[in-house]
């Protein structure tokens, strides 16, 4: 919160932008703060009327270095914009620094996000320090498309001017904590000897000569990668990781998305009735990868490139664990599954699980 | 003379973490270099709550992640303090 807890004394207020970019369509630059307005009367009473002529709650502006509030900007790059607390004349102006690269995607500065931080503080926000929240100060881009306000603003912006008024109260993305006893994950992966762990837009990543794991967001490394992602596994003799969602699977060599992804999982043998794969790792040894779905599972030959037959075959035969997988990864010659916030240690050779661990065991809590 | 690289890098190095810290977390502005040391200190002080908020090693020295986080693109409103 900022100090003073500064807020609008009425829900109904008022924007106006005052010019615009030369670098973005001007219909693209009412989007994107539309849609950014809208981040914040999704989760409160707030509603906001845009006005022309007359000056309005929230003044949207462009401006270039020293625009004369005692905040001049710094040029590309370092400083993208600033906003003010509420409060009448400048309080809860909105100021856009007009020599960043302005965009509506994850090229240069997406205007979406940092108009929706800026707004934060037109609000009354302050800053947080939670790396997965809006009114985090460094920029990180997400897909607008896929945009969902997280927690920590909600949490913040509604203790200042209370819940919605739908029946059903949004609730966000909370950002994982490596040593939460609760988490679980959406999917696994080693990636030329480090482990990397999907849960929703994140990714941590834990190198095994490092003591902190690394929590970032997915689009940091891989903007065209969605979130959510479902599967994935290293092929270590083709340098390759495959990454799963729904029914399509990009390929990751080396550190960029290969061209020509995503491509229909089906192209990989699965039936139709196959909609997604819940976990998948591969064996270099027996150049076998082994994907799971549902209380069943697929084996498939890298060197041939096509399922095996013969399956697919009942997870519990053959891996001694019941029920579903939620990811998967091989190392040292052992199999890690996870099932919620539990692991099961599996040893190929003996076939049979040897270890129960907590899903975060690799996090050194 | 010519400015030795690393003596130039510690001077730019310095420079990016009093501006970061002068804009973001009101480090006052020693203009006067008999305060200097004093200065230093208050410097540290500041890179301290800096890391702190960012969730890094709070050494109080400009350590490779915090000069990593500095440079990032940032909002210009100060992570404390008011802003009017």
């Amino acid at each position: 919160f900022t100090a003073g807890n500064p807020k609008w004394k009425r829900n109904n207020l008022t924007y106006r932008i005052l010019n615009y970019t030369p670098k973005m369509r001007q219909a693209d630059i009412d989007e994107a703060i539309q849609k950014a307005l809208s981040v914040w009367s999704n989760v409160t009473p707030l509603t906001f009327q845009k006005v022309e002529n007359k000056e309005a709650d929230i003044m949207i502006s462009f401006a270039y270095r020293d625009h004369r509030d005692n905040s001049p900007f710094d040029g590309p790059n370092g400083q993208l914009a600033h906003a003010f607390q509420p409060g009448e004349g400048i309080g809860g102006d909105v100021h856009i620094d007009e020599e960043e690269d302005w965009t509506k995607d994850g090229i240069g500065y997406n205007l979406f996000i940092v108009v929706a931080h800026e707004l934060g503080h037109s609000l009354g926000l302050s800053h947080s320090s939670d790396p997965g929240a809006l009114m985090y100060p460094a920029y990180s881009y997400t897909d607008p498309k896929e945009f969902l306000l997280p927690q920590d603003d909600i949490d913040g912006i509604q203790a200042i001017y209370g819940q919605s008024n739908t029946d059903v109260q949004p609730t966000g993305p909370i950002t994982p904590q490596a040593c939460n006893p609760n988490l679980t994950f959406d999917a696994i992966t080693t990636l030329r000897g480090e482990i990397i762990f999907f849960k929703g837009r994140y990714m941590l990543r834990k190198h095994p000569a490092r003591v902190e794991t690394e929590l970032n967001f997915i689009s940091l490394f891989w903007p065209k990668l969605p979130s959510g992602i479902q599967a994935a596994y290293e092929n270590v003799e083709r340098d390759e990781v495959l990454l799963f969602k729904e029914n399509k699977y990009w390929v990751l060599r080396g550190y960029d998305i290969a061209p020509g992804y995503p491509k229909s999982i089906y192209h990989l043998g699965f039936p139709k009735t196959v909609k997604r794969v819940n976990a998948a790792y591969s064996d270099e040894t027996t150049g076998k990868t082994y994907f799971f779905i549902a209380d069943r599972y697929w084996r498939y030959d890298e060197n041939k490139r096509s399922m095996d037959h013969g399956y697919p075959r009942k997870i519990v035969s053959d891996f001694g664990k019941t029920g579903r997988v939620d990811a998967a990864f091989l190392k040292d010659g052992y199999v890690y599954f996870f099932h919620g916030t539990t692991q099961f240690q599996f040893d190929p050779h003996a076939k049979r699980i040897i270890g129960l661990m907590k899903s975060i065991s690799w996090f050194n809590c | 003379f010519p400015v030795a690289p690393e003596a130039e890098d510690e001077g730019k190095t310095l420079e990016l973490v009093e501006s970061y810290l002068e804009n973001f977390y009101n480090l006052q502005q020693d203009h006067q270099p008999h305060v200097r040391k004093k200065g230093e200190n208050h410097l540290a002080l500041k890179l301290k709550e800096m890391q702190e908020f960012f969730g890094l090693q709070v050494t109080g020295k400009p350590d490779l992640d915090t000069l990593e986080m500095m440079k990032k693109p940032r909002c210009g409103v100060p992570d404390i303090g008011q802003y009017v």
